[in-house]
């Protein structure tokens, strides 16, 4: 095989009967869409690191995935993002994490790899180094979704539930 | 999590992960994603390789460089290598996910130990291929 690509989409929470046939295809269909852009860049001589990254980029901006626009909440509400990317040509390589302004992280992790000396680039640090880098920021808001929001609320929701629980446990103890 | 592997015509690999963590995690935890060796990792002697699941274990780990040393240093091929990590060392761990990874020769592997992982592949006939489920 002169050249080719694989990609994943993530694992958790994926099994049978979980997706209608419809939602199958939407996922299949963005899927498709990141390995034919991926497969251009490479059918016309661009480099692994170029298709890493467009297919990267085309699941961070689409709202089925985790990461980018549509991932998932920490526990005080906000979109926190990590990424990295390496070369294996020369071993170099770009990590950032706790992002919460830059659209696309990938992107980011690549100008740690090819402008920065440093290898990882975490928070207020990397994105100061975006704003050098004229990266295009977003405000948190643009990475939540009502899907992402609602499984969050449903999740505070049964924490709050299990310390009411065991308050009241508690006090039943203290009084029995 | 998203992440992706290839191999361009120079034979050069490289690989990328992007994720937003675990739903409701603790303000400042960092997953295995952005950790080169865990979640990401690529060379031009062995593979490229990008993983999903949860980070904690990829990390204590050191999924993704454990299989490129399998290939480097004990001459497992790609599909051998992923499988002994995912399928072994991760779940003596714990660890639940998987990963996806090219070799330098085109060969693909995508070994996950959970009930599915979002997936897909495409080599140089053009043709992409997408899967989603164990028993795909």
């Amino acid at each position: 095989t002169e050249f080719g690509l694989v990609l994943h989409g993530g694992a958790g929470s994926i099994y049978k009967g979980r997706f209608t046939a419809e939602e199958e295809k939407i996922y299949e269909d963005k899927i498709k869409e990141a390995l034919n852009a991926g497969y251009e860049i490479l059918k016309n001589n661009g480099t692994s690191i170029e298709a890493v990254t467009k297919v990267i980029t085309i699941l961070e901006d689409s709202p089925l995935f985790n990461a980018g626009k549509g991932a998932v909440l920490n526990s005080e509400g906000k979109v926190e993002l990590d990424a990295s990317i390496m070369s294996g040509k020369d071993l170099t390589v770009g990590a950032v994490a706790r992002l919460s302004k830059i659209k696309n992280p990938i992107l980011l992790a690549n100008a740690v790899k090819d402008k920065s000396k440093h290898v990882f680039l975490i928070g207020d640090g990397a994105e100061i180094f975006a704003v050098e880098q004229g990266f295009e920021f977003v405000e948190n808001e643009y990475f939540l979704t009502p899907e992402k929001l609602e499984s969050f609320n449903k999740i505070k929701a049964e924490e709050k539930a299990k310390v009411q629980s065991s308050i009241q446990k508690n006090e039943e103890f203290k009084y029995g | 999590t998203v992440g992706c592997a290839a191999l361009d015509k120079e034979g050069n690999l490289a690989a990328g992960t992007s994720t937003g963590g675990i739903m409701n995690k603790r303000y400042g935890r960092v997953g295995d994603s952005p950790i080169i060796g865990a979640g990401t990792y690529a060379n031009n002697t062995t593979c490229a390789i990008s993983a999903t699941g949860q980070g904690e274990y990829f990390i204590r780990g050191v999924v993704a460089h454990d299989i490129s040393s399998l290939m480097e240093y004990k001459g497992m091929n790609l599909k051998e290598a992923s499988k002994k990590v995912i399928n072994e060392k991760l779940k003596t761990l714990g660890g639940k996910g998987g990963i996806i990874a090219i070799d330098r020769y085109g060969n693909i592997a995508d070994p996950f130990n959970t009930e599915g992982m979002f997936r897909g592949y495409i080599l140089d006939d053009g043709t992409p291929v997408v899967k989603f489920y164990k028993e795909d």
